[in-house]
Formats: structure tokens, C-alpha cells, sequence
């Protein structure tokens, strides 16, 4: 473990509170202008159950196995509350994004480019190449509504920040301890390159107070 | 998994 990747788990876990805190707070999916794709939430819970299937098996430490059920429990918990408690607020025809496309192209890739074909090793990597373009459908639905309200913007800061320490934590491996990773290292750039233009509105207006709004 | 290590990252 090294500070890059613990501040990026954190990074990880801020994204899930203020996602949480959002729903709770507005007590919907759905604020004024912003909404919470349904679609990323469900393909996150993909991303989740299908990599972490070595919970059991795989003991690295008490932090790795933690963080894995937390991710797990508060996945499937989004997705009940979005399903279940606001569904009232949560409007499919505005999540439009065809997610059965990024679910197919990743089981393909998956089954083609891998380390192993092994079951679990095949689910891992569908997971990492799920999770590159899960955020697809918030981006998109972003597109749509035109603005977000600023807490949906600390949000996708908060998750786009996540993966790209994780570049910086691979860096570091790499450099320290000849760790090599092509899967997780191309997907990792891939995911982070999606939030480019938004970390681009993000720190030109955001941070200086005017409302996010697509060009 | 690379060189049958196991994954170690989240």
C-alpha cells in the first residue's frame, strides 16, 4: 500500500458519502437541475460483485477485505434506494445510455483479453473494463439536463479523482517494485481520460462559483 | 494476477 492509493480509496469512499448524503438530503435522485443515473449506480454494483468474488479467498489485509464489503453493501444500497425508496424521483426516460452496449463490449473484451481464462479471473477483468466506462451513462445524462448542481459536481470530482491517483499509484509501483498491470493500467487511463472535459468545467467553473453548465 | 500473483489492489 503506499499514500497515492490510500488517498485514493478515500477518494473512492467520499464519492459513495456524498452520493449518499445527496439522496438522503434531498431525499430524491433528482435535484432541481441534476440527476443521478440509475444505470452508472447499477453498472458500480456490477463492478463491485463481479471483482471482489475472492472476498473470501483472498485475505491481503483487514483494510482490503473492509473496503471490499463496504463497496459491495453500499453499491446495493444505492441501487435500493434509487430502485426501491426514491423511485418516485428517478425518471428512466432521462437514462438514456444504452448500458447493455459498455455490459457487452466489456464481457467481450474480457473474454478475449485476460490473464486467465478462469472464471473468476474472466469476471475480474469484465470488472475492470466495466468499470473504465460505468460512469458513461452519468456523463451522458449530464449532456442531456445541460448543468448539475454543484454536490453532483463534487460527486464526479470525487470519483474521477479516485482513478487517476490510482495512474499515480501504479507509477510508484512500477517504479518501486516493477509492478506491471496492463489491463488495470490501460482501463485506468481510459476511465480517467472520460472525466477530462469535466475536470476541465469542474476547475474553470465550478471552483469559482458559477453553476455547472455544459458549453 | 500478472505472473500468477494474486490482486492485491481494490
Amino acid at each position: 500500500m503506499n499514500l497515492f492509493r490510500l488517498v485514493a480509496d478515500l477518494m473512492h469512499l467520499v464519492s459513495i458519502f456524498i452520493l449518499l448524503l445527496k439522496m438522503q438530503k434531498t431525499r430524491s435522485v433528482a435535484g432541481r437541475c441534476s440527476r443521478i443515473s440509475f444505470k452508472t449506480q447499477a453498472l458500480y454494483a456490477t463492478v463491485f460483485l463481479t471483482r471482489y468474488t475472492d472476498l473470501f479467498a483472498n485475505f491481503q489485509s483487514l483494510y482490503n477485505t473492509t473496503m471490499k464489503v463496504f463497496f459491495i453493501a453500499s453499491s446495493l444500497y444505492i441501487v435500493f434506494l434509487m430502485k426501491f425508496k426514491f423511485k418516485a424521483t428517478n425518471d428512466p426516460r432521462l437514462d438514456t445510455f444504452k448500458a447493455q452496449y459498455v455490459v457487452g463490449g466489456a464481457a467481450a473484451l474480457a473474454l478475449i483479453v485476460n490473464y486467465a481464462f478462469t472464471v473468476q479471473e474472466v469476471l475480474w477483468t469484465f470488472s475492470i473494463y466495466l468499470e473504465a466506462v460505468a460512469i458513461l451513462p452519468q456523463l451522458f445524462m449530464l449532456t442531456k439536463t445541460g448543468e448539475a448542481e454543484v454536490i453532483t459536481t463534487h460527486y464526479l470530482f470525487a470519483l474521477g479523482t479516485y482513478r487517476g491517483l490510482y495512474l499515480v499509484n501504479w507509477i510508484y509501483r512500477y517504479w518501486t517494485e516493477y509492478y506491471v498491470d496492463w489491463i488495470v493500467w490501460i482501463a485506468g487511463a481510459v476511465q480517467t481520460g472520460l472525466y477530462c472535459d469535466f475536470f476541465y468545467i469542474y476547475f474553470t467553473k465550478v471552483l469559482k462559483g458559477a453553476k455547472f453548465e455544459l458549453p | 494476477y500478472p505472473g500468477k500473483k494474486k490482486h492485491d489492489e481494490l
